[in-house]
């Protein structure tokens, strides 16, 4: 008797999907060959960027739609019975250390969301006192150096301009609400404008947070924040194998810029969401909210720490009760948020 | 997600980091 169709379907399928499937393999480990022979000789292998139309697409996929869908659902009360099954395959795939955890049992976690942002007991982090500037997260360093001609770099070789990333440096002026900057100015001549001191040098650190981590940060060194900058966007992934083939990545996803001053002049710290982790909350600033429908893409959306508004107890800027900066925050009317390094700032949240 | 940091420093600046070391909250990035 003939076999169903499905069988035969599935039959003539198969051969296809296996071919296909060596094939791929057969061309991924011949380009990995040639970065090893590259290797050996002392050649740097110049990363494989994706090209413009791979950007597109990606871009065309509403990432931000399945973001919000993605945190609506960790939003939801998990029943107690299935608390600590849906936790504990989080932790085995994530590696996550729960020993960390200021609280270690699983089901007092009501959903993935408040397990995502879970606190860790005090004096777990301890902050090094003889560093003037220390790593706000826990992660993995993607790239660390020198700004050079107002470039920096998301991963070895791959770089974005400073002026596309912060965008115009407005603040100490009016703030700008929703605006575009039509002008591109140099690059370099970019750079020197945030510069203070002359002589003195811009540096840049990107850690990236993989799931299973802290995914809180802290202030990474005693400074005051004058500004700040959200930039609604698409969220792309911003795991290091996107962030090697897409170019400018960190200057298309949705961010938060919180620019200052440190001892040695402009200080900034970028909070960049992705996919899975698309909202990103600042503890001292109840105005922000970012992921959210009403922005739209390219604008940029300014609040000034400066004003006399922001510092009053009363302004929306003061930190709530629930914050973890309630205790600690230092208003410095006029002059901005001051704070010290290891204060808790903000935090990433699913979706 | 990722966290960027940028800052003005004096040119004798270093970091105590490479690429793709791991990193935890409260570690030191660099001296002067």
């Amino acid at each position: 008797a003939p076999a169903p169709h499905f069988l035969q379907a599935r039959s003539r399928l198969l051969p296809l999907l296996v071919f296909s499937g060596t094939g791929y393999l057969g061309y991924d480990q011949y380009g990995r060959y040639q970065d090893r022979r590259l290797a050996e000789l002392g050649i740097e292998a110049p990363p494989p960027l994706a090209s413009d139309n791979q950007v597109a697409l990606y871009r065309s996929i509403p990432t931000r739609l399945v973001s919000r869908a993605w945190g609506r659902l960790n939003r939801v009360e998990l029943p107690a019975w299935l608390r600590k099954p849906v936790y504990r395959l989080y932790i085995w795939t994530f590696g996550v250390n729960m020993k960390e955890a200021e609280v270690e049992d699983l089901a007092s976690y009501r959903n993935l969301g408040e397990f995502f942002r879970r606190p860790l007991k005090p004096h777990t982090r301890p902050v090094c006192p003889s560093s003037c500037v220390i790593s706000p997260a826990d992660g993995r360093v993607l790239h660390c150096g020198r700004v050079v001609n107002g470039e920096l770099e998301q991963v070895k070789g791959v770089t974005y301009k400073l002026h596309d990333f912060l965008g115009p440096i407005t603040w100490g002026s009016t703030p700008n609400t929703g605006g575009h900057d039509p002008s591109l100015p140099d690059p370099a001549a970019f750079e020197e404008q945030l510069l203070c001191s002359p002589g003195n040098q811009l540096y840049h650190c990107v850690v990236y947070l993989a799931p299973g981590d802290y995914h809180r940060f802290h202030s990474p060194a005693d400074w005051t924040i004058e500004h700040r900058r959200h930039f609604p966007g698409p969220l792309l992934s911003v795991s290091p194998s996107v962030a090697r083939r897409v170019r400018s990545l960190f200057c298309v996803n949705e961010r938060v810029a919180l620019a200052g001053r440190w001892q040695h002049g402009f200080f900034s710290l970028v909070a960049v969401g992705a996919t899975n982790v698309g909202s990103i909350r600042i503890y001292c600033d109840q105005e922000l909210q970012t992921n959210a429908p009403r922005y739209t893409t390219g604008s940029y959306n300014d609040r000034s720490y400066t004003s006399p508004l922001a510092a009053s107890p009363s302004s929306p800027l003061a930190a709530s009760p629930s914050s973890p900066l309630a205790a600690s925050q230092e208003e410095l009317p006029g002059i901005g948020l001051a704070l010290r390094k290891g204060e808790p700032l903000g935090e990433f949240n699913l979706g | 997600s990722t966290v960027v940091l940028l800052f003005e420093a004096p040119p004798d600046f270093s970091f105590s980091l490479r690429p793709g070391q791991p990193i935890r909250f409260g570690q030191p990035l660099g001296s002067l």
